[in-house]
This record gives structure tokens, sequence and C-alpha cells, in this order.
């Protein structure tokens, strides 16, 4: 039950959706 | 040998952009080795920072947490805010993504104080957002309803109908 709600953190998606294209550069 | 340190961190960049996660640990711990022997102090704070986000995809939050953890200190010590405040902000999404909302409360708070400091009304309204779910996740409604409407007036000043 607790990572069905988990998924539904949509602050959180938004984040990780976010993150997957943020590299820091040399 | 400092040209391999870059390479390194470009490697474990490509890689992450590729969706190759361990790949790109492997690569970015070579990097954060080359920066240490360096003293290379911003190399290997975007080192950590570039781990952090890797373990996030390899469903390792815990060992994200402690990355990011010295990815805070080093921004600290370099005094650099704005990748302070970002720090906090991941630590704050990793420690909701363990279920741990009150340090999860802890670091989005810092996160928003600091946008406040520096007049970052996006990053605002991210930390609002955030700790109003964070709030919900506590049964803490009152708190929650109070970010909720904070995070939805920041939306409507900068146009953000999403």
């Amino acid at each position: 039950v607790q990572s069905v709600h988990l998924l539904q953190v949509d602050s959180v998606q938004r984040w990780m959706r976010d993150l997957k294209l943020m590299t820091e550069c040399e | 040998r400092a040209a391999q340190g870059r390479a390194y961190g470009n490697l474990g960049n490509t890689q992450y952009l590729l969706g190759n996660f361990s790949e790109a640990t492997a690569f970015h711990k070579e990097r954060l080795a080359i920066a240490k022997e360096f003293g290379d102090r911003a190399a290997e704070r975007r080192a950590y920072s570039n781990l952090g986000n890797a373990h996030i995809f390899l469903g390792r939050f815990d060992v994200s947490a402690e990355y990011y953890k010295k990815t805070l200190q080093l921004s600290r010590q370099l005094k650099d805010q704005a990748v302070e405040a970002q720090a906090c902000y991941s630590l704050g999404n990793t420690y909701t993504l363990l279920q741990d909302f009150e340090r999860a409360i802890e670091y989005h708070l810092k996160h928003l104080q600091i946008a406040q400091e520096l007049r970052d009304r996006v990053g605002e309204g991210r930390a609002c957002w955030s700790l109003g779910n964070a709030y919900v996740s506590l049964g803490n409604h009152e708190q929650a309803l109070n970010f909720a409407k904070k995070h939805l007036e920041i939306s409507q000043e900068i146009g953000d109908c999403n």
C-alpha cells in the first residue's frame, strides 16, 4: 500500500523526471 | 591525469543519459578518485551529485542520501548557495522515497529558506509543493493546506498553469 501511495507523490515524480536529464558537466 | 578525470566525468554523464546507471556510477567513482587526488573540491562535489542521482535510478535511495549529504557538505564549504539549495531539495525527495517524512520536511524547509533568500520563486514553489505532500503523508492536513495555498499563489504569480 505504501509503495502505491509513493507513486502518487506527484512532486517526487516530477523531480525524478527532471533528474533523468540532469548531469553535472565537466 | 586531470584530463583523464574530466573524461571519466563525461563518460559517466553519457552513460547516465543513456540510462546505463551502473556504468555511470563506475565512471563517476573514477572521476571522484581523481578529483580527490587533485584536491579539486568542485569536481568532487559534482561527482557526489552525479553519484547520488544515478543511485536514485538504481533504487538505492539510502546510498543516494549519503552522496547528497556529501554534496551538501561541500556546497557549504564552497559557499555555493544555489548548489546547497539543490542538495537540500534532492535530500527532501530522497527521504520521501525512503518514507522518512520528518527528515524530508527538514530538508524541504531548508530548501525553502534558501530559495527565499535567493529570491528564487520557482524553487520556492517547488519547496511548498513538496512540503504540502510531505505533510499529507504525515496526516498533518492543516500544514499541508498552508503549503498548498502558498504553492498555488506562487504558481499563479509565475504563470505555471500546470
